[in-house]
């Protein structure tokens, strides 16, 4: 069990690093066991330091930075195990534009392998999907969905729906 | 093995059964605040086996049945099932597709099957580890999660290291 | 002190039940003294129920209910002891595009008697605005300040920004 | 009694000497991520009293000093000023204009100055405690308010009462 862990640990910390330089463009990251002879046990740090700043604690990034690399440690653990679908809850709302578009375009490479279910409110997002529900309340309190394209009808039915989705 | 649909009876603001059918690619689900969007998330934590009513906003685990509104009285019952394909033969059993169902009662009896058949939460546990599905530790991201993978103790990003591992 | 901040809090729970009124259209919230005997120890509980739906606990409403009942709050404490000025540091991040008019609007109203400055990513606040200022990193880890206008160029020489201001 | 500016200098990313100005109504602040807003909300906090760094995302005072980049050197201090309108004569000093200065250097050493004229950090909150801004209790909000507001220990809402009554 510990040299599994510790090979995990040292896989991911890999990744970590690649998808971090891939969403902040510039700078660099990594992920630290503080006592290395105690694998199973030991303190995990991250230290994260974007573009040409110079490395501090991870509480002095911006809410968008500190966002952005808990995105790149899930990506990191996803390329080292992949899990099958992946719900995403509004993991967006903290960026701006350019780093929604990096965050899309990662989802997108990803979405290879993986089916991704993006709950958002941010148009960049909505515009990348392959498809769009809307959820809504008619009825106060009462939740239903329908299928919806950008710029079309929302479609009323949800068989129609679902006909149109698994062909 | 792809993920097909997700249906909804009862679970919270999804009064009446509402089937979500999901594509290749990336399914987008928008709409204003408070309307269910999240709570789709908490039905498919729910369904892989989630037990801490906390981790679902709730108190107890009856906060997850549908408990009315001013002009509709609450339901008995929540349900929800999650159906996968088996096309991969990723899943031990004869059956192209794997409907997994989890219900509760107010009673607090709950009810868990495989294609219709009763069994155990354990059971759905142990066909879904292999896949990667086993818990929701990294299968349900949401926006609190970034405190706590950054966090001064670093317990959660343990947890989904050793889930990967 | 006692009979100060019993006095205080009946009047900011009944600003807060009107002001919630105010962003959410329909249904009711309350702040609640659980210990009325002892007002200066007694927890304080907030109860929200917005539209249709029934009274709930506070943790089982959405992210975008739970921050705009948060502003509530806020404005509630406001329109008792207002502050010359205040600053609103991304509040608006989680709310729908409704949501955020409604939002927009408080503050409009109380903008008359208190000067807000709002950070924000979002572009319907940004074109509520009455001045705007972008804050950028042209080197890398040093921030600058610029006046911006919606639509114009950025002006780049602050001294300018501040001039343009203060007439 | 307005707000007309605030000046930074070594604050945080703020390695050169800033001035931003304020007008009537609403001013809003944009920029992409990491940019330095919230280090201007921070900024405000700190010259009105804020003696926690952990409310400014530090762990020492010293953290917000300007700390350098790969291509520059750190300062070795830190300076904010506010400065307000006295037109309506809010404040009990025959000024104009009030000008509050908060300055600490690395060594630790800080310096308070109330139209230039040095003064200690009380000073500076009892002038401001009368016009509402005595503290930053809520007049800098941000993001992670909400929880805090509507959490299960109500300490946050009983400080915010307290501070308007
Ligand atoms: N057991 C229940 N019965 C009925 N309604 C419930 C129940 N549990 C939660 N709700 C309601 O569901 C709503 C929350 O839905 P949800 O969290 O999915 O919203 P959301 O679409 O994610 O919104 P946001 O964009 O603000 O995040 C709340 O208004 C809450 O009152
Ligand atoms: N003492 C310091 N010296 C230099 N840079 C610092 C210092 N303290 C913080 N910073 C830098 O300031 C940046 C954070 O800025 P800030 O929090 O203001 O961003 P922001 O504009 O609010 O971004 P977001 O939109 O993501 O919230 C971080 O990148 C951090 O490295
Ligand atoms: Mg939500
Ligand atoms: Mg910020």
């Amino acid at each position: 069990a510990r040299s599994l862990f510790l090979d995990t640990f040292q896989k991911v910390r890999k990744n970590f690093s690649e998808v971090f330089r891939t969403l902040f463009q510039e700078g660099e990251a990594d992920l630290i066991m503080v006592d290395e002879a105690n694998p199973l046990e030991s303190d995990l740090e991250i230290v994260a330091r974007p573009g040409q700043k110079r490395a501090q604690r991870i509480a002095l990034l911006s809410g968008g930075e500190r966002a952005l690399t808990a995105i790149s440690v899930l990506f990191a653990l996803y390329l080292e195990k992949p899990s099958p679908f992946c719900i995403l809850d509004e993991l967006d709302a903290p960026l701006d534009d350019a780093n929604v578009g990096r965050f899309l375009e990662m989802v997108k490479r990803f979405g290879k392998r993986t089916q991704f279910v993006v709950i958002t409110h941010n148009r960049q997002t909505m515009e990348a999907a392959n498809y769009l529900y809307g959820v809504t309340m008619q009825e106060s309190g009462v939740s239903r969905v329908v299928s919806v394209r950008l710029g079309d009808e929302a479609v009323e039915n949800e068989d129609e729906a679902i006909r149109s989705i698994q062909g | 093995m792809f993920l097909k649909r997700i249906e909804l009876f009862g679970f919270k603001s999804f009064m009446n059964k509402i089937t979500v059918a999901f594509g290749e690619g990336t399914t987008c689900v928008i709409g204003p605040n408070g309307c269910g969007k999240s709570n789709i998330s908490d039905a498919i934590r729910w369904v892989l086996g989630e037990q801490n009513p906390r981790l679902l906003r709730g108190e107890t685990m009856d906060d997850i049945i549908f408990n009315g509104t001013r002009t509709r009285r609450p339901l008995g019952m929540a349900e929800v099932s999650l159906v996968l394909s088996n096309d991969t033969h990723a899943f031990p059993i004869d059956y192209a597709e794997i409907k997994v169902t989890r219900r509760v009662y107010r009673s607090g009896l709950s009810e868990y099957l495989i294609n219709k058949n009763p069994c155990r939460l354990k059971d759905i546990r142990n066909l879904l580890m292999d896949t990667g599905l086993g818990s929701s530790a990294y299968t349900v991201m949401e926006r609190s999660m970034t405190d706590q993978l950054l966090g001064n103790t670093s317990t959660n990003l343990r947890i989904m290291l050793e889930e990967a591992a």
